[in-house]
C-alpha cells in the first residue's frame, strides 16, 4: 500500500481488507484546520479477488458510493459513478468541470493476475533471512529488474515477511508505484505511474513493456486517467508486443477527472 | 468472512485541495504540513502503518504495511 502527500492532493492506494474510505473524514478535518478545502475526489478499483472478505463499506460499490456520498462535502456537485467493461469502478466528484483538452498529465493504473510462477517467487524471502524490509526489498527490486522500469527514480521500497513487495519510486513531482502479492492461485501485482505529453509523449511504451516483462501475467488491466486521449493507442502496441492480446476497451467521460480509458489484456490461453 | 488468500486488488483514493497560498507561512506545503501523528491516525482508520518513507521538493511518498 502506498501514501502519497502533496501540497494539495493526497493519493491513498491500499490492499487487503483495509478500509479505505474511512481516511476521509479525518483527512478532511486536518486539511480545514490547514485553511484548505476539498475540491476533488477520485475513487478507483478493479473487481476483487476475494470480495466476500470485504468489511464496511467496501462490500460492494453500491455500499461504497453512498459511503463517498455521505462524507463528502455538497460543494462537490459534479458526481459520477460507473463501473466500466464489469471491472473498472470510478467514482469522481468535484466543485467543477475538468478541461482535459489542455491537460496533459495522465494517470495509469494497471492491475495484474496470474503472474508467471518463477518471476513470482523472486517476491519471497529467503528461507533464514533475517534482513529488515528494507534490504530485503532493495534486493528484490535488484534482481527482478523493477529498477530499470524507470532508472532516473528515488526508489523506496519494502519486502514483506513471508512474501509480498512495495516500492514507490519519486521523479521530480511524479511517482510510480508497485505492489505484489505473489502467492500462487492467487497472485497479483499493479503498476501506477504518471505521465505527461500528449499521445503518451514520454516514455509510456517501453515503460510498459518493462513492467509486462517482470511479472509475464496471463491477465492485464490498463486503466488511463486524462491525457492527450491517444495514450491507449501506446499502451496497445507495448502489451501486444510482450505476448497479450487485446480483449476490450471503453472510454468514458468524467467531469472530475476527464477521459478515463479502460483496456483488458489476456494471452491467448485465457 | 469467506477463507481467502490475500486480497491483491487494491481501492485508491484520491481527494484535490484548493486554499493552499503559496505566499503564506509555510511556503505551499499545504497538506505537507500535516505532523506524522496526525497521518498515523488517519492510517489507523484505514488498518495501515507506515514502513518506509521518501520524501523530495515536491511531495512525500509512504511505503504503508498491508
Amino acid at each position: 500500500s502506498s501514501l502519497f502527500v502533496y501540497p494539495n492532493k493526497i493519493i491513498i492506494k491500499t490492499c487487503g481488507t483495509t478500509q479505505l474510505l474511512k481516511s476521509i473524514r479525518p483527512l478532511l478535518i486536518y486539511a480545514a484546520d490547514l485553511g484548505l478545502t476539498l475540491s476533488g475526489c477520485r475513487y478507483t478499483r478493479g473487481n476483487f479477488i476475494f470480495p466476500k472478505s470485504q468489511p464496511y463499506p467496501h462490500t460492494n460499490f453500491r455500499e461504497e458510493i453512498s459511503f463517498l456520498e455521505a462524507n463528502l462535502p455538497n460543494s462537490l456537485i459534479y458526481r459520477n459513478a460507473t463501473v466500466m467493461a464489469n471491472q473498472w469502478h470510478v467514482f469522481t466528484a468535484s466543485d467543477h468541470v475538468i478541461s482535459h483538452v489542455s491537460d496533459e498529465v495522465y494517470t495509469i493504473e494497471v492491475c495484474m493476475t496470474e503472474l508467471d510462477p518463477v518471476l513470482a517467487r523472486k517476491f519471497f524471502r529467503r528461507p533464514g533471512d533475517e534482513n529488515p524490509g528494507e534490504v530485503a526489498g532493495k534486493e528484490m527490486t535488484l534482481i527482478t529488474g523493477i529498477g530499470e522500469i524507470n532508472p532516473n527514480s528515488t526508489i523506496c521500497d519494502f519486502a514483506f515477511d513471508p512474501c509480498g513487495y512495495s516500492m514507490n519510486g519519486i521523479e521530480n513531482d511524479r511517482y510510480s508505484t508497485i505492489h505484489v502479492t505473489p502467492e500462487d492461485g492467487y497472485s497479483y501485482a499493479s503498476f501506477e505511474w504518471v505521465g505527461s505529453g500528449y499521445g503518451g509523449g514520454d516514455d509510456l511504451g517501453e515503460v510498459l513493456k518493462k513492467v509486462a516483462q517482470v511479472f509475464r501475467p496471463a491477465t492485464m488491466t490498463v486503466a488511463i486517467t486524462g491525457g492527450g486521449g491517444e495514450e491507449w493507442t501506446l499502451v496497445k502496441g507495448a502489451v501486444e508486443h510482450v505476448g497479450l492480446r487485446c480483449r476490450s476497451c471503453a472510454a468514458d467521460e468524467f467531469p472530475a477527472a476527464g477521459r478515463v480509458v479502460f483496456q483488458t489484456f489476456a494471452t491467448r490461453r485465457k | 468472512m469467506a477463507v481467502s488468500g490475500f486480497e491483491g486488488f487494491e481501492k485508491r483514493l484520491e481527494l484535490q485541495f484548493s486554499g493552499d497560498d503559496p505566499s503564506a507561512e509555510g511556503h505551499g506545503l499545504g497538506l505537507r504540513w500535516l505532523g506524522f501523528e496526525s497521518l498515523e491516525k488517519v492510517l489507523h482508520a484505514v488498518q495501515c502503518t507506515v514502513v518506509s518513507a521518501v520524501a523530495n521538493h515536491y511531495f512525500d511518498s509512504y511505503v504503508l504495511s498491508e
